[in-house]
């Protein structure tokens, strides 16, 4: 009962932006790129271009200065660089319906992500799945995903402390002692147990990301939040564990992992009540159980 | 007599730094992996028996109840093999909230009742190539054939109450698809 529609799908014609929306938010795609383009949140009347892509760092295996390697420890890529999954336009496919609609995206052969909006929601889904990771490089390769807005947030952004409180980070700064930057990304990472944020306070808007298990995360530039999803690595940082952080999965081809990212574009007053109903029910979903129905509904009623 | 002692020991295991940071050699990853997921299973039983007790007062018995773990990677044994099924779900925090699970099923059309009989709004649509690959990989190809779309719609529950549906498939007098409603499926680039 669907109907693909194949609109020249090889050509290079320009191609129309694509959007989702709902009652409450606008999710626009570029045509010609894929990728995600901007958010709305219609009610509260906000918008911001925001794009998002996958970037893998590579890690170090230690420089002759200083030896230590990236591993299951340590986070510590061999340049500031980040390199694109796929920087060409990726495969896009919309599914449009009452319930929801998603916009699925290839963006390689070992990436690929699901953007969904449901009826009613105010927070856009994000279901990525990701691997295996190649073996194509000696350096490992550190994934991340990346959000880029034009929200104006000097350097500061904000992660949880174990589920709890929310912590301010301001870029290249501790609030307790001088920093010395030696390591100008892997300096900036902190935990992400549950979610960051960034705030633009001169235009009154937060972005916000809720994960579904704990990662690294930082805000690189103004506007920006990263997350890493997957590490494959193939040195051990000499920290204690003795193994590269390099699983190949019970199928021996390198690990897959899929998770999801709810994001929620809404005012700084108004986003912890935007965001906090979804992080219950990440935190505690709601138990199913099926059963075979061996009569028809209205008898069984 | 399933207890949910199991998971409670495994999760004291796991509260070893290693088991929260990931920092553990691999063989110890499977053994914390093994003891989760045990203790998993021995809860499933607990939840499916409470959830029996509080649903039916005839009907299937309560261990006819079955969960599908693997459902994020849209893989549930009873979804893919039966045409009509039964939806319990129980909501564990205070206030009320929708849920909306993804459920593998082998035919293209289907109807959704609530617990008075009334038909809500779902919608199926094929299965993304990428959770064809990872069933495949898990299952095989020939048992991960079984389904080819998935099947979504809300579950609202009020605050620590729970909610019954059924689902139904729906069908031609030949047995084909025969859909309430249609999704619309566009291919920007391939």
């Amino acid at each position: 009962a669907e109907e693909f529609i194949d609109t020249g799908a090889e050509s290079f014609a320009p191609k129309a932006d694509v959007t989702m929306e709902n009652q409450n938010v606008i999710v626009t795609f570029d045509g010609n790129t894929g990728r995600l383009k901007s958010l709305t949140n219609k009610i509260s009347q906000i918008s911001s271009a925001v794009t998002q892509d996958f970037f893998y760092y590579n890690s170090s295996w230690g420089t002759s200065d200083d030896e230590q390697a990236s591993g299951a420890y340590i986070f510590r890529p061999n340049r500031t660089a980040v390199f694109p999954v796929n920087a060409a336009p990726i495969g896009v496919t919309v599914v449009r319906g009452s319930v929801f609609q998603e916009v699925r995206q290839v963006f390689s052969n070992w990436v690929t992500q699901i953007v969904r909006l449901y009826d009613g929601d105010n927070d856009v889904e994000f279901e990525y799945t990701i691997g295996p990771i190649p073996y194509d490089i000696p350096e490992g390769k550190e994934v991340i995903t990346r959000f880029s807005s034009d929200l104006a947030s000097g350097g500061t952004f904000y992660t949880d402390a174990n589920g709890r409180e929310m912590q301010r980070r301001d870029l290249n700064y501790r609030p307790t002692w001088k920093l010395n930057v030696t390591e100008p990304v892997a300096g900036n990472y902190y935990p992400v147990n549950s979610r960051i944020h960034t705030i633009d306070k001169t235009n009154n808007r937060q972005l916000s990301i809720l994960t579904d298990r704990s990662m690294g995360g930082s805000s690189l530039a103004d506007g920006q939040l990263e997350l890493m999803v997957h590490r494959r690595l193939f040195y051990d940082d000499s920290r204690g564990v003795g193994e590269p952080l390099n699983e190949t999965g019970l199928l021996g081809t390198g690990l897959v992992i899929r998770g999801i990212m709810y994001v929620t574009l809404e005012t700084a007053a108004l986003s912890p009540r935007a965001v906090h109903p979804s992080a219950v029910l990440i935190a505690h979903p709601v138990a199913m159980a099926l059963a075979p129905l061996s009569t028809d509904v209205a008898t069984y009623v | 007599l399933a207890n949910s002692e199991q998971l409670n020991l495994a999760v004291a295991v796991l509260q070893h730094h290693d088991g929260v940071s990931g920092t553990s050699k691999q063989h110890v990853a499977y053994d914390y992996a093994r003891r989760v997921s045990e203790g998993l299973s021995e809860c499933e039983t607990v939840i499916n028996r409470a959830l029996g007790d509080l649903t039916f007062v005839s009907g299937p018995s309560v261990t006819e109840f079955v969960q599908c773990p693997l459902l994020n990677v849209s893989i549930c044994a009873m979804s893919e093999t039966s045409a009509n099924f039964t939806l319990v779900v129980y909501n564990p925090v205070g206030f009320a909230r929708a849920h909306l699970p993804r459920f593998p099923v082998p035919f293209g059309s289907y109807a959704v009742y609530d617990e008075k009989g009334l038909v809500i709004p779902s919608q199926v649509v094929s299965m993304p190539f990428e959770t064809q690959r990872l069933r495949a990989e898990i299952l095989g190809e020939e048992a991960a054939a079984a389904a080819n779309y998935l099947l979504v719609f809300a579950v609202p529950t009020t605050g620590f109450g729970f909610a019954t549906y059924f689902v139904n498939r729906t069908s031609g007098p030949n047995g084909e698809d025969v859909a309430l409603e249609t999704a619309a499926v566009e291919k920007i680039r391939s």
